[in-house]
């Protein structure tokens, strides 16, 4: 990617990160769509031998053979099993029966998690710049599990079995089904597996949002990851008849509109069918939109659609309304003809204009690339946000990375807008999604493995949680995108994920398998649960008393009784933390949104004299009342005066 | 719509494999054939189930879950990329 290296502050992270050897030794996995190994994200210069404890392979078949990879493609497999056998044998000459990437999107997590560095990347001169994955010398493998029909579970688990026998050291899972319990879920039962292995699994927390209980990915020994934006932007202008001029966001990178207005439309007047305001195919009447500007409302239908349905329907360009599902997030396309995106607000402002002038006209300008775009990051419109459905004890996301207009490598085989009538190729794509966030932060993992192999999936979770970041430079809390308010920890978990303060965190929560099991008893699941999920028997000590709250989690989520129920209006939590800095004694502060529910934390300071030293405290949270649409957050944070160990708090009621 | 067939993932205890198999895998198909005998496999899974998915009509998949061993015969799901 380029310009979220420098928004992570990585270009100084040689202080903090191995360059080389230790790195070399980290390889990433990567569940997707394939890969596209001759992008120059995959070259092997300067890479040393591959690791000895390297098992896996690289799979031959439609369009690859084994000889595509190399010292940085270090594995590349499919399953598609799972997917012939429900949708039929795969048409090979529509798709490839290999490791290929016939769609793009697993080169650009592939290349976004663990690609090597490219001078010179740019998509149709868009956000140019030298491209790198996070962990730019880490080695990939990917596993093809996703086809033009889907990803099938008996073909994701198929594959995080090869990939633990591999021996990956981190899992990047861009994809996501819907919500079910934990001994259901193929990609958590998969997951668990790889965390007694030590492999970090991080998983996109999906594009629900910004509706509350949108989740999917939430098991707790996932690093679960949702979007916000980079500080980067890609302006388009629009001037209208009336004077008046509007932005918006666009990657149209072909020639330009004549240098005069021209006439403007609304689709929905250019139609005979009733949603025609939408640009579906085969809706817009040629005749009212030939030479025109026309716009379309944003849904149903993919964007870069409606553009090409613009324009074969004769229209000379296309300004792309929110609605209200979207609001004023912008997400720039890479249109086939001059378009632009742009805000609920704007796109209802031109749309009385349209209505109001009985001779509506209007042009569009492309600004190109802008960075040092403030405030940066928000949190994308789109980005799954919390409670957990399935366990409300259990805050996600657990934080946010980049995932609003990322570029990475791209396919070979499809142009930028993914359609059929695109025929340009790049070797970079500019996309978005939390299917981007994730691998930022799969590399990011990567990058903390490199500089500290001893430390377990959720000691690096832990490192990336309790230092990330949730205020601006100037004090200023978050913001999401989708209200133009602070954000919460719903929306961002701990926060915008900040590596080189994970580097070196002073104190980890640490978890380990058996920590996990007393968690799922606590959950009250059956023997024949257990056993479906962790692969063995274990029997939960009926005389003991388990509880969601005691797992090690670094981010806690309160959930009270409704009002009037029964129920304790104490709930305590219990955590311990491990020292992995210098000795120190640390003090803890207490901030909330609400005095109304009273947060006690005890002991209040926690002295560490030696590495890997485990101190223990609760705690307390005291709720008198509630109504039953307050939710009150807060942070929990743990300091030495050098480093500061910081928990989101969401307090709400069910 | 008793004959359609989807695929399943078969969750197995491995604890209660009987003596007479020296290898999972041939209990998994042993219990596999008890219930279907053209069914086939179409992953033995070795780290992150004990068990294996195949094709199963709804009644194959009822009639494996009461079989012994068996812990649960969860329907494939789709996933989709975010």
């Amino acid at each position: 990617t380029t310009r979220t290296p420098s928004f992570l502050g990585l270009e100084k992270s040689a202080d903090f990160f191995p360059e080389s050897d230790a790195m070399g030794d980290v390889i990433v996995g990567v569940l997707d769509t394939g890969v596209w190994p001759e992008r120059k994200s995959f070259d092997d210069t300067g890479f040393g031998p591959i690791p000895a404890s390297w098992k896996g392979q690289c799979e031959s078949g439609t369009n690859f053979s084994s000889a595509k990879c190399n010292r940085k493609l270090v594995g590349a497999r499919y399953f598609s099993r799972g997917y012939e056998t429900t949708l039929g044998p795969i048409d090979e000459s529509e798709e490839s029966k290999s490791p290929r990437d016939d769609d793009g999107h697993g080169t650009h997590t592939a290349s976004t998690a663990a690609g090597s560095i490219v001078q010179g990347a740019n998509l149709l001169g868009y956000a140019s710049g030298t491209a790198r994955g996070m962990a730019n010398r880490a080695r990939v493998a990917v596993y093809k599990v996703c086809w033009e029909g889907g990803c099938f579970s008996s073909d994701i688990l198929a594959a995080m079995d090869k990939a633990i026998d591999d021996n990956v050291d981190v899992l990047s899972l861009s994809l996501g089904g819907g919500t079910s319990d934990y001994y259901k879920d193929s990609v958590a039962i998969g997951a668990f597996a790889a965390m007694e292995k030590g492999i970090l699994v991080s998983c996109s927390a999906g594009n629900g949002g910004p509706g509350p209980f949108s989740l999917s990915n939430v098991a707790p020994w996932i690093t679960t990851v949702g979007a916000g934006t980079l500080d980067r932007d890609f302006p388009a202008y629009v001037s209208l008849g009336n004077g008046k001029n509007f932005s918006g966001v666009s990657l149209y990178a072909g020639d330009s509109l004549p240098n005069k207005m021209l006439p403007f439309v609304y689709a929905g007047n250019a139609s005979n069918v009733t949603n025609g305001n939408l640009c579906m195919t085969g809706t817009l009447i040629p005749e009212k939109v030939k030479g025109k500007i026309v716009l379309c409302d944003r849904g149903i239908n993919a964007r870069v659609q409606k553009g090409s349905v613009v324009k074969a329907a004769g229209g000379a360009g296309m300004i792309l309304a929110n609605t209200d599902a979207n609001g004023e997030e912008l997400v720039a396309d890479a249109h086939l003809l001059p378009a632009t995106a742009v805000g609920q607000k704007t796109g209802d402002a031109i749309k009385k204009y349209l209505t109001s002038d009985p001779n509506p006209t209007a042009t569009i300008l492309f600004g190109g690339t802008k960075v040092g775009v403030e405030p940066s990051p928000v949190v994308a419109a789109f980005s799954s946000r919390g409670p957990n459905s399935i366990t409300p004890e259990i805050l996600k996301p657990d934080i946010i990375a980049p995932g609003v207009n990322i570029l990475a490598g791209w396919t070979g085989a499809v142009g930028p807008t993914g359609l059929e009538e695109d025929d340009r190729r790049v070797e970079f794509n500019i996309i978005s999604g939390t299917s981007m966030s994730c691998p930022h932060v799969s590399g990011l993992a990567a990058l903390l493995k490199g500089a500290h192999p001893e430390w377990s999936p959720a000691a690096i979770r832990s490192a990336l949680m309790t230092t990330a970041y949730t205020a601006y430079k100037n004090g200023e809390a978050l913001l999401d995108i989708a209200t133009g308010k602070p954000s919460t920890p719903f929306d961002h978990g701990a926060g915008h994920v900040d590596p080189i303060s994970a580097a070196n965190p002073g104190l980890i929560y640490d978890i380990n398998a058996d920590d996990y099991l007393n968690f799922i008893c606590a959950l009250k699941y059956t023997p024949s649960q257990i056993n479906t999920l962790a692969r063995r028997n274990f029997t939960c000590d009926s005389s003991k008393k388990y509880s969601v709250a005691d797992l090690n989690y670094p981010s806690f989520a309160v959930s009270f009784p409704a009002a009037g129920s029964d129920g304790s209006n104490t709930i305590k939590y219990s955590r311990t933390l491990t020292n992995v800095g210098p000795a120190g004694t640390y003090k803890v502060t207490v901030s909330s949104t609400s005095s109304s529910v009273k947060i006690i934390v005890e002991p209040e300071t926690l002295s560490f004299t030696r590495m890997n030293e485990k101190k223990s405290y609760t705690v307390s949270f005291t709720a008198p009342s509630m109504s039953s649409t307050t939710n009150v957050f807060g942070r929990i944070e743990w300091s030495d005066g050098k480093h500061v160990v910081s928990s989101p708090v969401a307090i709400s009621q069910t | 719509a008793m004959e359609i067939k989807k695929t399943y993932i078969i969750h197995m205890a491995k604890s209660q494999m009987p003596a007479t198999f020296d290898d999972h895998t041939h209990w998994y198909d042993s219990s596999l054939k008890s219930v279907s005998e053209s069914a086939e496999m179409l992953y033995v899974y070795k780290n992150v189930v004990n068990g294996f998915s195949a094709r199963l009509t709804a009644q194959e998949a009822e009639s494996l879950e009461s079989q012994p061993g068996i812990l649960s015969v969860l329907p494939e799901l789709k996933y989709e990329l975010h």
